[in-house]
């Protein structure tokens, strides 16, 4: 574990704590693309099927139990919340996320460290978790006034996988033969595709504006 | 431990 790695996984859990925040306390989904929760819900489930059968460390296996429980638990109050789910604009949330399950899971069984079910679904967890955020970033851009939760959820979950980037570079100097091009190419990916929104993001913070993502 | 090395990131 190092500060860079620490970081990230802080951000994210804060991402999920600020979504939680938003959906519990104020009961609303407004301007969250249900389909990128369900996405990363599949993220995870696919990444953390070694969880009971690998233990790592006491911190690994918590931490794969929270983000479990909040991607599944939000898309059962988006779904079937009888408030939040009021909030929730289907027609506004229309990408089509199956289109990217397809082609991660080919590009995962081309693509992975070992021809096992557990490294290809890993894999698949990896690749799709690059793209997971495009409906989310197809809503922003339709939604008129972004509130801050909604703002600050996106970037915190942007910032974390940067954060990972300085953890791989940083393990990438300190450890022998620590090199994954799965997670690095996809990891840089991921984060190229928050550039715009962090960009607009840093200038409403700037200027003291509302966050406002160009059609 | 070279297995646990690879997947020890959430």
């Amino acid at each position: 574990m190092n500060i860079f790695r620490l970081a990230g996984d802080m951000t994210h859990l804060a991402s999920v704590l600020v979504l939680l925040l938003k959906i519990h306390t104020i009961k609303s989904c407004a301007g969250i693309s249900l389909k990128t929760q369900e996405l990363y819900a599949l993220v995870f489930a696919t990444r953390y099927l070694d969880i009971f059968t690998d233990f790592i460390s006491l911190y690994n296996t918590t931490m794969k139990l929270i983000f479990l429980g909040s991607s599944f638990s939000i898309v059962w109050y988006i779904r079937n919340h009888k408030i939040v789910s009021r909030s929730y604009d289907k027609s506004q949330d229309t990408f089509r996320h199956y289109f990217l399950i397809i082609p991660c899971l080919l590009l995962a069984l081309l693509v992975n460290e070992k021809f096992t079910f557990k490294e290809v679904m890993w894999a698949f967890s990896i690749y799709l978790e690059a793209v997971a955020i495009l409906p989310q970033l197809v809503l922003l851009q339709r939604t008129r006034n972004i509130d801050n939760l909604t703002g600050q959820y996106v970037f915190l979950l942007g910032a974390y996988r940067a954060l990972y980037i300085l953890n791989w570079i940083y393990r990438y100097f300190t450890e022998t033969h620590y090199v994954h091009w799965i997670t690095w190419v996809s990891g840089l990916v991921q984060t190229l595709l928050y550039a715009d929104f962090f960009y607009y993001y840093f200038e409403s913070w700037k200027n003291n504006k509302k966050l406002q993502l160009p059609a | 431990a070279k297995k646990q090395a690879s997947k020890d990131e959430l």
